[in-house]
């Protein structure tokens, strides 16, 4: 169950290694490790098709909510996301707009993605990133999450 | 904490981190143990917020999540030596990467049993998580988050909407990154996001504007409406564009560096592999796009 165009063949040799199970307290009896479990993907089964109660009852219970989507991802879209978190209806607080960074290394601000504020309820986009966003942009996903935690205005 | 999950030395490291970092198993239901790899914040520790994440799959590691995304580990092309992000999420919380359901990466169930679903595998993370705060019961009075990615769309809130009851965690909200949250809008939205990119043409799109849509729908119901023969024919194409043409589906413009996508081959009736598909050079298509490519790479020092 290797994602297709992704190549983590570095992490598989490098865990696999006797001396990291070592150091990570794996026992001997324990499988190989790879990026995705086959026999876990095919005996998997989904009960749900949308997240829309599981959303409500958190944000009912008044704790804060961040979905952030990087905007070239075809897997998990941020149009998918976008359409979903409107149709919990919180009550807007910020329009959206455009969120900026400075890249390391320059002094001029850069566009970062975009964010829109509902209530307890961020959604936010990281622009150029794919499906693994701190991956693919490193300093916004960082300055995004350190946003969130800390009730960091975008 | 407990010292006999410390990580004493982290092999391929010219030199170890400063803050501690933990790997061992936690306790869910049943047989079932999940490994965890706790990374202590670089910052304060003591008050920095405790954040739990997970990748996706379903079935896939969170461990790839630490060593590949936002972790402090980066693991070099040779697999062996190591070195630091400074752009770690450990620069201002403790995270906890959990290895979960049973059977993702080093986690495992002695009975061998790994058919599981989206309610079972939250009430073994919730489980797994008690037993976390046992162990580094130091945490359980910092601020408390769940995040995830991918079928952490589902993971996330499944286990938020559990956690949100248990006033013994200091729960105050989860994050999702590209996830999945409905499964209609996410397969309605992508044939949007492909006509937007220009991955698919504006004679396609009219055919499936004709076929697959209602006319006073605000947008188009492609999902709802695939069962029907002309709306079926004329999405097949957008699949085959977006996951089977070799584009990267977690990266548009990111290069597709390995990996089986997989597509459905109408002369074979069979499924088969993009990379194989790729290998077939009578294919007309393929054929075309492959010359585009090879002619492009020919003028692009030219270019200005």
């Amino acid at each position: 169950l290797t994602p297709p165009c992704l190549n983590y063949s570095n992490v598989v040799k490098y865990l696999n290694t006797a001396e990291v199970r070592k150091q990570l307290h794996i026992p001997d009896m324990v499988q190989k490790w790879d990026i995705c479990s086959a026999v876990v993907g095919m005996g998997y089964k989904r009960l749900y098709s949308s997240m829309d109660k599981q959303y409500h009852k958190v944000l009912l219970a008044k704790k804060k909510v961040m979905v952030y989507n990087g905007d070239v991802d075809m897997a998990c879209n941020f149009l998918g996301d976008e359409w979903f978190v409107e149709s919990l209806n919180q009550k807007l607080v910020t329009e959206r707009k455009a969120w900026h960074y400075t890249p390391e290394g320059t002094t001029s601000t850069q566009v970062a993605g975009f964010v829109k504020q509902f209530e307890n309820l961020a959604l936010v986009t990281v622009r150029g990133a794919g499906h693994m966003v701190p991956t693919d942009k490193p300093q916004p996903a960082l300055i995004m999450i350190t946003n969130y935690l800390q009730d960091k205005p975008f | 904490a407990p010292p006999a999950e410390e990580i004493k030395y982290m092999p391929g490291l010219h030199k170890q981190p400063y803050w501690k970092q933990y790997s061992g198993y936690l306790n869910a239901t049943g047989t079932k143990q999940l490994h965890y790899w706790f990374v202590q914040s670089a910052n304060k520790p003591s008050e920095d917020p405790l954040v739990l994440w997970m990748n996706g799959g379903p079935g896939c590691s969170s461990d790839l999540g630490l060593l590949s995304e936002h972790g402090p580990f980066r693991i070099g092309k040779d697999g062996a030596s190591v070195s630091y992000n400074p752009h770690a999420w450990n620069n201002v919380a403790n995270m906890m990467y959990l290895e979960a359901p049973a059977g993702v990466g080093f986690s495992y169930s002695q009975d061998k049993n790994y058919t599981t679903d989206d309610d079972q595998v939250a009430l073994d993370n919730h489980m797994a998580l008690k037993n976390f705060f046992l162990k580094f019961p130091e945490y359980a009075k910092n601020d408390f988050y769940i995040t995830g990615e991918s079928y952490g769309g589902i993971y996330v809130p499944t286990l938020s909407a559990r956690v949100v009851d248990d006033t013994a965690i200091n729960f105050k909200g989860f994050v999702v990154g590209n996830g999945l949250s409905d499964d209609e809008m996410n397969s309605d939205s992508l044939v949007y996001f492909a006509y937007y990119h220009g991955l698919i043409g504006d004679s396609l799109w009219s055919g499936l504007s004709k076929y697959c849509c209602q006319g006073n729908m605000t947008r188009c119901a492609f999902s709802q409406s695939r069962g029907k023969e002309e709306c079926g024919k004329a999405l097949s194409p957008v699949t085959e564009i977006v996951y089977g043409s070799g584009l990267n589906e977690y990266n548009l413009y990111g290069t597709c560096e390995g990996g089986n996508g997989i597509y459905f081959d109408e002369e074979t009736n069979k499924v088969a592999f993009t990379h194989q598909k790729w290998q077939m050079k009578n294919n007309p298509y393929v054929s075309q796009k492959m010359k585009f490519i090879q002619d492009f790479t020919n003028v692009e020092d030219h270019l200005r």
